[in-house]
């Protein structure tokens, strides 16, 4: 439980922060791709930047994400983080929980890559994130990408995987924002400790904000 | 609300090879 967090020796986090800052650069370099992300002005692309970052890299995990034994296996299994690797970071079952049970259920939707990276990216650009100007040029960008996954899932996705397909992606964006919150949560709590924000690397503390400056 | 510069998210979205 939230409550129940050792925090005396979180031996994962300074693993986990250098890999949550490695995955926010690999966002970062993913969002500039996306045709007119560049062009909207730099504190919207920032503020989406932000406030997505940790949504997209939950998604981006979900590759190696395995069923077999719930664990995220990056190619040996000198590289498989478990659940309790995670807690070692100092998050709690009121995350790992709910975004295990995401994980389970975005593999089991099988989706194409490239329904994939169109989920990234309807991620990104979403107009409602805190801090957005422009949100109605956020809102076509957006409104493309979706009528392209769309258009993708009625082409080349075969019944009975496409059935409610488009729909069932939404829902894993709306649990997404659920996930952020948590994470938001926790993260605060973490980071309002300087014995452990000072293992957290820059970038992470830019993107995810630092309680103690 | 304190002050942001973001500095780094900048500097990651003006370099090329990211």
């Amino acid at each position: 439980s939230s409550v129940n967090i050792d925090f005396s020796h979180l031996s994962m986090l300074p693993h986990l922060a250098d890999l949550v800052s490695y995955s926010i650069q690999k966002v970062i370099g993913f969002a500039k791709m996306i045709p007119g992300f560049r062009n909207l002005a730099a504190e919207d692309q920032i503020a989406l930047l932000k406030s997505s970052a940790i949504e997209v890299i939950m998604l981006r995990s979900n590759q190696s994400f395995t069923l077999e034994d719930m664990t995220w296996t990056c190619g040996s299994n000198d590289f498989k983080y478990r659940i309790s690797d995670v807690t070692q970071a100092g998050h709690s079952m009121d995350l790992l929980e709910p975004l295990v049970k995401f994980q389970v259920g975005l593999k089991k939707l099988n989706l194409h890559e490239e329904e994939h990276v169109l989920l990234m990216a309807i991620c990104i650009l979403s107009p409602d994130r805190p801090g957005v100007q422009d949100t109605s040029l956020v809102e076509s960008l957006q409104d493309r990408l979706s009528e392209i996954l769309q258009t993708y899932i009625r082409c080349r996705h075969p019944p009975p995987g496409s059935r409610l397909l488009y729909a069932k992606m939404i829902q894993k964006l709306a649990d997404l924002r659920s996930l952020n919150e948590e994470h938001s949560k926790q993260y605060r709590c973490l980071s309002f400790q300087p014995e452990h924000s000072m293992q957290l690397t820059p970038l992470v503390l830019e993107v995810f904000g630092n309680e103690i400056s | 609300k304190k002050k942001e510069n973001n500095a780094l998210l900048r500097y990651l979205l003006d370099k090329d090879d990211v």
